[in-house]
């Protein structure tokens, strides 16, 4: 069975699509079966693998009202190994359309329980806030994956996030874990940037992966030729952080 | 009479609050009587301007459930010139509270009408949603500046926002202009910064601000030590820029 990972934070602009996108193309670079899941209107995880929706194409928003499974919903991408489930501007209605539903926030879980099987690795690419939407992924998860970027304002966020998950846990989904935080957007050379990670490795205590995201311009352009890092430039230094943490995590999970 | 700016854009981490907190000082450094207005449950406006709240300081959560008014809700900061209306967490609450309320666009309009006119300048910060808090800001605002990344994801959602707007003038707030676009995180050394200013440039034909608001750390150390960058490093280049982008709005608002 495989390990379903919601990456999330409410903070805007830390990474999360990035690391969504350039993770799962990493793990199916290794020939892992993933599953990419676009839980933002926003759409960025979508284009930022090169889906381009056609007019008929049912997304995210038709799995949660119900009116697609998954096998409908569910595109190939230019990677081998790698689906998406994409998402368009319509997911915006989800969160009103769900409100009066009963259990909104376990929509996603019911309708992909138990069908996520034939992957080893599915990740839901969550928007910048703690709404019903990124609710929702935190419910179908086993684990949470926090993207932090190495400045002051990303800091101020982390307890209001780890109060949502203990939330969940209590009340939604027992069974989610801290998968733990990546560092991102990390510049060696600022005083700014080493003092912030040092202060999310102490909060986080030991739950912080080891490689740090660096700051590298070939991970902010690679999304305008709507392509994962390992496609468009694969010896630059973010395509090469993306590898390593994504060894990282197979080396954990195979560990005895 | 003043002018009331929202400052949005749904697009996380763009730069929204950077622009609020230190556009807003560079206008009350040219003695403008500024109010600041924090309506993201984030807080980071409130922090970056290095304001700590006590146990009972009401905030812009008690204004628009309608338990306190202005003067309640308004605290100094370290700037002269320039007032603040706090956030808090407790602002999550108010999406869910007031969704019943009718009208609830409007709730932030009839609660400031006629009320602040006090103040040359009043800038509204933003979530990184289209949501009631934005609508909010949308519907009391005269005009919206839209703060934009040089990078490729910061355009996708441009056209959202622009039919959000379009949306709000037709149906809540018939004034409404948009002030402009700001380009933020530009670095003149990087192609796909250059690529992107310029089809903003083509996107917002004429409402694009002169300056743009370079890449600098400056800006995003100034928040650790809960100041605007012109209290921080007024020599630095994001003061430079902000102060910049000051006498252009001022330029603009005294010509004939
Ligand atoms: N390590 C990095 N180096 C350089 N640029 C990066 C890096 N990681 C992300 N970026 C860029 O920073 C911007 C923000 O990243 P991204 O969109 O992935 O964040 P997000 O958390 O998903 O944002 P949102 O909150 O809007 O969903 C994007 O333009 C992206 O290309
Ligand atoms: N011109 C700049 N140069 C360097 N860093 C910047 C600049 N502008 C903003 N930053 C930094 O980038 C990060 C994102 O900026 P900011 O928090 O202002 O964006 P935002 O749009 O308000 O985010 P959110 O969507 O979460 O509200 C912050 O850490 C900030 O300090
Ligand atoms: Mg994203
Ligand atoms: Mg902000």
């Amino acid at each position: 069975m495989g390990r379903i990972i919601s990456i999330a934070n409410q903070k805007g602009g830390v990474g999360k699509t990035t690391t969504a996108v350039n993770l799962s193309a990493a793990l199916a670079v290794a020939e892992k079966r993933v599953l990419l899941i676009d839980l933002d209107p926003q759409g960025n995880a979508t284009s930022g693998m090169g889906v381009t929706l056609e007019e008929d194409q049912q997304t995210i928003y038709d799995l949660m009202i119900g009116s697609a499974d998954l096998d409908a919903v569910k595109v190939t991408t230019q990677v081998p190994f790698l689906e998406l489930v994409p998402a368009s501007i319509k997911l915006v209605g989800a969160e009103v359309e769900l409100v009066n539903v009963p259990e909104r926030e376990s929509v996603l879980r019911r309708a992909l329980e138990g069908r996520l099987t034939d992957y080893d690795y599915v990740f839901i690419d969550s928007p910048p806030s703690l709404g019903l939407l990124t609710l929702n992924g935190l419910t179908l998860a086993n684990s949470v994956m926090v993207p932090i970027q190495c400045e002051y304002y990303a800091l101020e966020g982390l307890s209001k996030l780890l109060n949502t998950v203990r939330l969940v846990q209590r009340q939604l989904n027992p069974s989610l874990t801290i998968e733990g935080a990546v560092l991102t957007m990390f510049d060696n050379r600022l005083n700014l940037s080493r003092q912030v990670a040092e202060e999310i490795r102490t909060y986080f205590a030991g739950k912080v992966f080891d490689i740090p995201i660096q700051r590298n311009v070939r991970l902010s352009e690679a999304p305008s030729y709507g392509m994962p890092v390992i496609l468009y430039d694969a010896t630059s230094r973010g395509a090469e952080n993306y590898l390593a943490l994504a060894e990282e995590m197979l080396a954990y999970d195979s560990a005895p």
